[in-house]
């Protein structure tokens, strides 16, 4: 038996948000240690590894690990019908066909549950290493967002240059070029509005436009992303997932395989 | 995209 109950129900809708436009289905694995999601997208050129921890939920009962195969828009349909305040709790039997959603209201006045077809996935699961990344920017979810957006006029790649004056993101394309330029934050009021650069060397790095706006959809989850680079390995963007309070409820990362500049 | 890296040239399979 596997049981989960998230109060605020609404941070699953979000994370449901993060990955549905970019993967069509996967597994969701779940454990003593929460609920997890490996999967590359169609192209195998990005990947995304959530994570929901068990003690994130306000009930959490794995008795045995099991895996959920799920049909991800599916899923996010039938999550687009629970309201942003309802409580949201995720039930499968061992050994089940079908997983069961239940929305309740704050107040216990409406119930709804779902239950929603299972699918056999034979998922490829990537062994990703440990890495000291030679540049680690955070930056507020909002800004990376309006980059990726505002950048996407101009081309279909940007370059991101860091270094230890900030970061520089370009784009050019036929119609001209376009560079943003953020310095690191001297002093900040508030740390959701800082950008912050830990860089051990200098990197530029070229990548898809078209992901990153993917990965921008996570922007909802959490008022700050990370983005960790090295030379020549994937690009790792992360949005923690908060709850109201600010307490650490898990994460969603996304990997990029970086461009071949020409 | 022929500029456009894989995640296999990175990433094994466990």
């Amino acid at each position: 038996m596997f049981e989960a109950r998230l109060v605020e129900g609404s941070l699953l809708k979000k994370v449901m948000e993060s990955i549905k436009d970019l993967l069509n289905e996967a597994s969701w694995d779940c454990s003593g240690n929460g609920m997890c999601l490996q999967a590359m997208d169609s192209s195998h050129v990005a990947l995304v590894s959530l994570m929901l921890k068990s003690d994130g939920f306000e009930n959490y009962r794995c008795d045995r690990s099991i895996s959920l195969g799920i049909n991800l828009a599916s899923m996010s349909k039938i999550l687009k019908c629970a309201s942003n305040d309802d409580i949201i709790t995720i039930r499968a039997e061992d050994d089940a066909d079908a997983i069961t959603f239940m929305f309740e209201s704050p107040k216990q006045d409406r119930v709804s549950d779902y239950e929603m077809k299972l699918m056999n996935l034979d998922t490829e699961h990537l062994g990703i290493p440990d890495t000291e990344y030679a540049c680690v920017i955070k930056m507020p979810s909002g800004e990376f967002s309006r980059i990726c957006r505002d950048l996407s006029v101009l081309g279909d790649s940007v370059i991101i240059c860091c270094t230890k004056d900030g970061v520089r993101f370009s784009a050019k394309g036929d119609l001209g070029n376009g560079n943003i330029k953020l310095a690191q934050s001297a002093n900040v009021d508030k740390e959701e509005e800082a950008v912050v650069v830990d860089m051990r060397e200098a990197v530029t790095l070229t990548f898809s436009l078209r992901y990153l706006n993917f990965f921008t959809k996570a922007a909802p989850l959490s008022s700050q992303v990370s983005l960790s680079m090295s030379e020549d390995v994937p690009l790792m963007v992360e949005y923690k997932i908060n709850d109201k309070e600010g307490d650490s409820k898990g994460y969603v990362r996304y990997y990029l395989a970086p461009k071949i500049e020409d | 995209d022929n500029n456009q890296t894989r995640l296999s040239k990175f990433f094994k399979s466990d």
